[in-house]
């Protein structure tokens, strides 16, 4: 019943595009940043191709993240379950 | 109504076009002669999907392989799950990656280059969105996917959904309904993104209408049937479903497979599941967009109901019925099998249909308790918003959202009755669920059985236990939606078929519309009078 946090964030910037996003990913230790195609200024974190990176530093760093007067807001993404056919 | 292959003139050098069943049936592999897409009568007419691309949203493709390379949209694609654009399948630790690639090549297989066989709509475009292939699903992939440049790709096939083990209930989430609405509304020019999604392998543990992909009303919900028109074992049945195509079932014959591109180059005679339903469906939709690019979202729903076939489906457990408009219809299978020769002759004069509306017919707020050996039968009477902007005459889908909670989740069975007295299962009994806290809560059950019927009267719900042991739950709300027409969709079409289903229901419009109209005079003339 409850959720699995990924390390993949969705990330709201007060302004900037994806030179910035990607700037802010690389200084927090993300791999790497990608504009959505909706929504005003979100972008997609992607996590560092690490194989198992520490729950509590992947916590630590989104929570530097947050602080950031850059960011707007940082969602943490829920993981679930999808099976092919 | 089938001829032999020869007829056609379709003589194409693949090795396994002659394998392709579900292109064209002559009766190999056991299999029943006929019983096929139908691909062939719409490949005479031309068509065959040029100017047409399809994503497939799935674990990547081989964009190398030499019957996909000529006809892979790189443009188009995108590798969510690595942040990328070269969606090409990589070792992931189930080593299952092969996927994406056996889709893409029932779609857009080259013809006529002597590898494999042959794509449903050969000369159309594919591309590949890699998305499975991280260690859990995110609404950000998901919804990236499904939102993936709505204007260059027309159609989306998806193989995969919620997990399929007869006791999950989930669906797309926050970030993902919201692309497919803007998908729908705005994807290629405002004519709506064209979703395919391939209705579950939990046979008959599960109901489809428990996976929020294959039950939303924006998504084509296909399930498949085997070379002789029996369902494969793995099958999922919903209301939901509206059609039907083909996938390998539960024959020996190893020829009975769908035929299709496999990983680095190769061929295979073996797709698995029911993942080959959907890209044989888009496929066949492609087909139908390149004979009418100006066909909307809902333009392919409707032409799928009036051209599918019932042919020679089996279903051993739910009868074929009418709905009650005269539309055959089967809990399994949808309105039949797709028909693509049947479905581009229609789509070349097809007039996009009326605008669409939406009705909250009705709402039971009450508690009410579920015992069992005993249904709880709950009635809502409407004039479907008549009288109001939104009125709805003409149904497309119909939506039951229901809260409810039981001792036991999976021993919950819904029925909906249409004023017009079609019966709809909106949720079977599904034995490995066992859930006594969860329930459904403001679950929108979808039906498309009752495409067409006036609304307006008085729809009845079921609600019992279908286990033997004992059970008991409570049911907090019932809130009935109309989707639907004012105007007649069909009346206006161009019918060259007498004996189809169009020219069948445009008759029964035209009547119903006389009848209407006689009756509005004489009320008229009464209250002057």
């Amino acid at each position: 019943e409850e959720g699995i946090y990924t390390n993949h964030l969705l990330v709201q910037l007060h302004e900037g595009g994806n030179e910035d996003a990607q700037q802010l990913a690389l200084e927090y230790g993300f791999g790497s940043a990608r504009q959505l195609p909706f929504g005003e200024r979100l972008f997609h974190f992607y996590p560092r191709d690490t194989p198992k990176t520490r729950r509590k530093r992947s916590l630590l760093r989104r929570q530097h993240l947050d602080k950031d007067q850059r960011v707007k807001k940082v969602i943490a993404q829920e993981g679930f379950e999808r099976q092919k056919r | 109504g089938y001829r032999d292959i020869n007829d056609f003139g379709v003589d194409l050098n693949d090795p396994l076009f002659s394998k392709q069943w579900y292109l064209i049936n002559t009766g190999q592999a056991d299999g029943t002669p006929g019983l096929d897409l139908n691909v062939a009568e719409a490949w005479k007419m031309g068509y065959t999907g040029k100017g047409v691309t399809i994503a497939i949203m799935d674990d990547g493709i081989d964009y190398l392989h030499p019957d996909i390379a000529f006809n892979y949209n790189a443009e188009a694609s995108y590798d969510f799950s690595s942040n990328d654009p070269y969606p090409y399948p990589r070792y992931t630790d189930d080593w299952f990656n092969s996927h994406g690639t056996r889709c893409a090549g029932e779609v857009s297989a080259v013809a006529n280059n002597n590898i494999c066989g042959v794509g449903v709509a050969y000369n159309s475009k594919v591309a590949g969105i890699r998305m499975l292939d991280q260690p859990f699903m995110t609404d950000i992939i998901e919804a990236s996917s499904i939102s993936h440049m709505p204007q260059v790709i027309d159609i989306y096939s998806a193989s995969w959904g919620p997990t399929d083990d007869g006791k999950t209930v989930d669906g797309p989430r926050e970030l993902t309904l919201q692309a497919m609405a803007d998908g729908v509304n705005k994807g290629r020019g405002g004519k709506g993104s064209i979703y395919v999604w391939a209705s579950g392998d939990g046979g008959g543990y599960d109901d489809c209408n428990c996976d929020g992909y294959a039950s939303s009303m924006w998504t084509i919900s296909i399930n498949s049937a085997i070379n002789d028109g029996r369902t494969a074992l793995y099958d999922e049945s919903c209301s939901s479903t509206l059609a039907s195509t083909f996938s390998n079932g539960r024959k020996r014959n190893p020829e009975a497979g769908v035929a299709t591109t496999d990983l680095y180059g190769n061929c295979t005679l073996r797709h698995s599941g029911t993942s080959a339903a959907a890209p044989e469906a888009a496929g066949v939709f492609a087909l139908a967009l390149e004979a009418n690019p100006n066909l909307t979202w809902r333009d392919m729903q409707h032409l799928t109901v009036l051209t599918s076939k019932r042919n020679k489906l089996h279903d051993e457990l739910h009868q074929w019925r009418r709905n009650g408009v005269g539309l055959e219809f089967n809990h399994l299978f949808g309105y039949g099998v797709l028909d693509a020769g049947a479905m581009v002759s229609l789509a070349r004069d097809w007039k996009t249909v009326p605008e669409r509306f939406h009705c909250v017919a009705g709402s039971v707020q009450e508690t009410h308790k579920i015992q069992s050996g005993a249904k709880l039968a709950l009635s809502i009477t409407t004039n479907a918003c008549q009288g109001r902007e939104n009125f709805v005459r003409y149904l497309e889908h119909v939506q039951a959202v229901v809260t409810v909670n039981a001792s036991r989740r999976g021993d919950l069975v819904l029925n909906l009755t249409s004023p017009m007295g079609t019966k709809s299962i909106l949720l079977s009994r599904r034995p490995r669920d066992s859930d006594s806290t969860v329930g459904f809560d403001k679950w929108p059950f979808m039906s498309t059985h009752t495409w067409g019927e006036d609304p307006r009267g008085t729809w009845k719900l079921e609600v019992g236990f279908g286990g033997e042991s004992p059970q008991s739950g409570y049911l907090k709300e019932w809130t009935l939606m109309l989707h639907g027409t004012q105007s007649a969709p069909y009346i206006e079409q161009v019918v060259r078929d007498y004996q189809s289903k169009l020219a069948m229901s445009k008759k029964e419009e035209l009547e119903e519309e006389l009848d209407e109209a006689v009756e509005r005079s004489l009320e008229r003339m009464m209250s002057k009078s």
